[in-house]
């Protein structure tokens, strides 16, 4: 990873005696490259690189006997602190039921995530309903249904000849009456540039209050996570993201680029297909990943 | 390209922007922009229409995979496997290519080999009707190798000369899952020897580098001849399949541009390549 590329500039530059300025632009380069690799966006990278230059270029590096490590050291605290520093929790204040809303683009782990975002919730001692909001997508509403019944929690009767706006309005009253504290509606997966479906997000928005918007993004997503939360975040306001398959290998610098760009903080991770495969999303882990 | 008239140290600069953002990956770019760099200088190019093409012409040889033509006649039954990580779309994928080769006279049969994941098999099994193919299914939870070893049989004995088998979304990482796949062919090759005869690797066009490993160890576990490339219609290039079909030689057979059932169309690096550079 980023270590042994260091380790390899620097032992070179050791031998050419007083490190220089220019040197560890050298280092910076390997910086910028494993973050693209990482699939960080192009802009992100190079606003990145250019603000930890001025530290890169300092006397902490310059007079230090690892100036490598130092970099490093560097790299990864500015990347933390970029990432959100402390996890962000899930906001579940408000009058009960809390609604929350998934969103995302298709088959990024959205109906997988509500699922396990009741489990999780369930084990709190919460009591969540699901709402199949997806009545496009074949078997998606039966797909929630399998998933809440595995772990016991009441799924609302969604049909799919009904609206998604019908849906919600009529599960608000089920929940209430099934005694749920918090409403996790799972929606249809869409592009960003789909106006008529993002419309449906903004009336599905109006209709339920969320507390919570969670953008459902897959961790092998490339340049394309900063159009797609730039729009989804215009359009709804994010109020956090679920960053999922991380049991992959995919570096997730999607992470990085989403958090720069839209201030969006990521809240979980998902680390597998199984309902308790979610996590809370820890920076200093996530900035390991991404340096590779 | 930003009104630019001049081919400069910029220009390149905003062409590697460009690729990089379109995915096309750091190495991939750089052996782009070094030719191109290479052509300009010793060809003493000056119009920005000509380095253009050329930058055009370049992608497009690295998409060119000199490959058969696919030929679902060359067996009875054709047998092809569908895989790929999670959530890429494969089941969505199998109900447009039944839908295809249905309409070009044959007759496919659907298997639902992801007999794991909530509500899959329903889901095929809808496709399934919609597109008005048959379809061989189990339980929920039925050993994969098989359903997908009644399916051969059902289509030998049946008639049907076309059989596509969708498989559960997998990490590549899990070495118990593509253990699972190497199984599944196994078993095939007990009714069939000759069977998968096409095993195509549904690739997400929103990935970005993690495309490559994806690629390199579902091919190393079971051997892939075909790619398919998805969600198309999007804003994602999927730039990174220019790397891979360079790297690993395998062709892009199809893209996928919709959810719909015609939401389906041949691979062509010429569109492709243009759809990229914008
Ligand atoms: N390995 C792994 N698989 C996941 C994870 N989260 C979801 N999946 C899988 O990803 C695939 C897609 O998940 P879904 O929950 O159907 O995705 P979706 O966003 O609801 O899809 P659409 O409704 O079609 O947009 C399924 O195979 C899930 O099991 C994860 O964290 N790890
Ligand atoms: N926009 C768009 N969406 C697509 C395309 N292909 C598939 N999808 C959508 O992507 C989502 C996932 O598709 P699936 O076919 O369930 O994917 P899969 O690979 O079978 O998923 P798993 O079996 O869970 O691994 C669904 O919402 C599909 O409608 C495409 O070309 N464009
Ligand atoms: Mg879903
Ligand atoms: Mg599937």
């Amino acid at each position: 990873g980023l270590t042994s590329r260091f380790e390899k500039i620097f032992k070179y530059l050791r031998g050419q005696g007083k490190l220089t300025e220019s040197n560890i632009k050298e280092a910076l380069r390997e910086v910028r490259l494993a973050l693209l690799e990482a699939d960080v966006h192009y802009r992100v990278v190079r606003d990145f690189v250019k603000n930890i230059e001025e530290r890169a270029i300092g006397q902490e590096v310059l007079s230090s006997l690892t100036p490598g490590q130092q970099v490093i050291k560097i790299v990864h605290e500015e990347l933390i602190a970029l990432l959100g520093g402390t996890p962000a929790k899930l906001q579940l204040d408000g009058p009960p039921p809390v609604p929350i809303m998934l969103v995302g683009l298709q088959g990024s782990g959205k109906t997988t995530t509500a699922a396990k975002l009741a489990l999780m919730l369930k084990k709190e001692r919460r009591s969540p309903c699901l709402v199949p909001a997806d009545i496009y997508r074949p078997a998606a509403i039966d797909q929630l249904k399998v998933l809440g019944s595995q772990i016991n929690v009441p799924v609302y009767p969604s049909q799919k000849d009904l609206k998604p706006e019908e849906i919600v309005r009529d599960a608000i009253n089920f929940c209430k009456s099934n005694n749920c504290d918090t409403i996790i509606v799972d929606t249809a997966g869409r592009l960003h540039i789909d106006e008529p479906l993002m419309e449906e997000l903004q009336r599905l928005k109006q209709i339920l209050e969320p507390r919570e918007i969670l953008l459902v993004v897959d961790a092998m997503t490339g340049q394309d996570a900063v159009k797609v939360s730039e729009t989804f975040h215009e359009a709804l306001g994010i109020t956090g993201v679920v960053l999922t398959k991380l049991d992959g290998d995919a570096r997730g610098g999607a992470a990085l680029s989403i958090r720069a760009v839209t201030g969006c903080p990521v809240k979980f991770v998902g680390i597998g297909e199984k309902l308790d495969a979610i996590e809370i999303f820890y920076p200093d882990r996530m900035s390991s990943r991404i340096l590779g | 390209f930003s009104g630019r008239k001049t081919i400069d140290r910029e220009l390149f600069d905003e062409l590697e922007e460009i690729l990089i953002t379109s995915d096309v990956g750091v190495a991939a770019t750089r052996r782009l922009l070094n030719n191109l760099e290479e052509r300009v200088e010793r060809e003493s190019i000056q119009e920005l229409e000509i380095l253009y093409k050329m930058l055009e012409e370049e992608i497009i040889g690295l998409l060119s995979i000199p490959a058969e033509p696919l030929d679902p006649n060359r067996a009875d039954p054709f047998v092809i496997m569908v895989v790929g990580v999670n959530g890429v779309g494969k089941t969505t994928t199998i109900a447009k290519l039944a839908n295809h080769w249905k309409t070009e006279g044959k007759k496919p049969l659907v298997v639902a080999g992801d007999t794991f994941r909530a509500a899959a098999i329903d889901q095929l099994a809808m496709w399934a009707e919609r597109v008005g193919v048959p379809i061989i299914k189990q339980r929920p939870g039925a050993d994969p190798s098989a359903v997908v070893y009644d399916a051969l049989d059902a289509a030998v004995s049946r008639g049907y000369d076309l059989v596509i088998i969708d498989t559960a979304g997998r990490m590549h990482t899990k070495s118990n899952l593509m253990e699972e796949l190497k199984k599944i062919r196994r078993v095939m090759a007990k009714k069939i020897p000759e069977a998968p005869h096409e095993t195509f690797l549904v690739l997400d066009a929103t990935t970005g580098q993690n495309a490559y490993s994806q690629v390199k160890t579902f091919k190393e576990e079971i051997s892939i001849s075909g790619l398919i490339l998805t969600k198309l219609d999007g804003t994602a290039k999927g730039g990174v399949v220019i790397g891979i079909c360079h790297e690993f030689g395998i062709p892009i057979r199809f893209i996928g541009v919709g959810e719909g059932i015609e939401d389906l169309r041949p691979f062509q690096p010429e569109l492709f390549a243009k759809a990229l550079l914008g």
